[in-house]
């Protein structure tokens, strides 16, 4: 009886063990496919990365651009400044010449 | 057979038989 | 002789069986732990990609104040153009007003 009953329990051990196997080997199938995933969603990432130099060359390039373009508007500002005196010395001159 | 086993991850009891976690899926084997 | 026999392919059946399943498992963890390299490396991917909005952001406003620069500057080159003329017609008025 008892031979019988360990020869059962080790019936049901084997199919245990076998299930777990399966369970496994389907673990494994499921868990390379999260992994085949990942790397997936790495490479395209990695090509989003790739635009962050650009972006950041892009935003250099504008804003060296927009310093020359403030230290033009500068030079020009006194360059009108001078002229605006220049005009003002010459209306008071030719009002004195007209008066004389 | 092995005993039920709790998972290293997130401490949730599993079945003997089970190779990964029924919560989060982690292997019986894994570390934290 | 052959239940011997049987008995003995049984056990080294399921040691074989159990050998599967301990070798199945530990390459599940490897597999768990490439997992969770994978995930690393996005969480940090995924915090370098939120500065991509900023940088575009920061591109776009450098643009923004250049032109508003280069539109001021233009305007300037105009005013500066009209007084130049302005200080020619007045030096002519001068010049006929003093030999005059």
């Amino acid at each position: 009886e008892s031979k019988k009953r360990n020869r059962g329990m080790d019936r049901e051990q084997f199919e245990d063990l076998k299930q777990q196997l399966q369970q496994a080997e389907e673990a494994l199938v499921s868990k390379q496919e999260y992994i085949d995933k990942l790397k997936e969603e790495a490479e395209q990432s990695k090509m989003v990365l790739e635009e962050i130099p650009v972006l950041k060359a892009q935003a250099e390039i504008f804003k060296a651009d927009f310093l020359a373009e403030r230290q033009a508007r500068e030079n020009l500002h006194e360059q009108k400044e001078r002229l605006q005196e220049q005009l003002q010395q010459l209306r008071a001159e030719l009002d004195g010449a007209s008066r004389f | 057979s092995r005993g039920r086993w709790s998972c290293q991850a997130c401490t949730f009891e599993n079945e003997s038989a089970a190779v990964l976690c029924s919560v989060c899926e982690r292997p019986r084997l894994a570390g934290k």
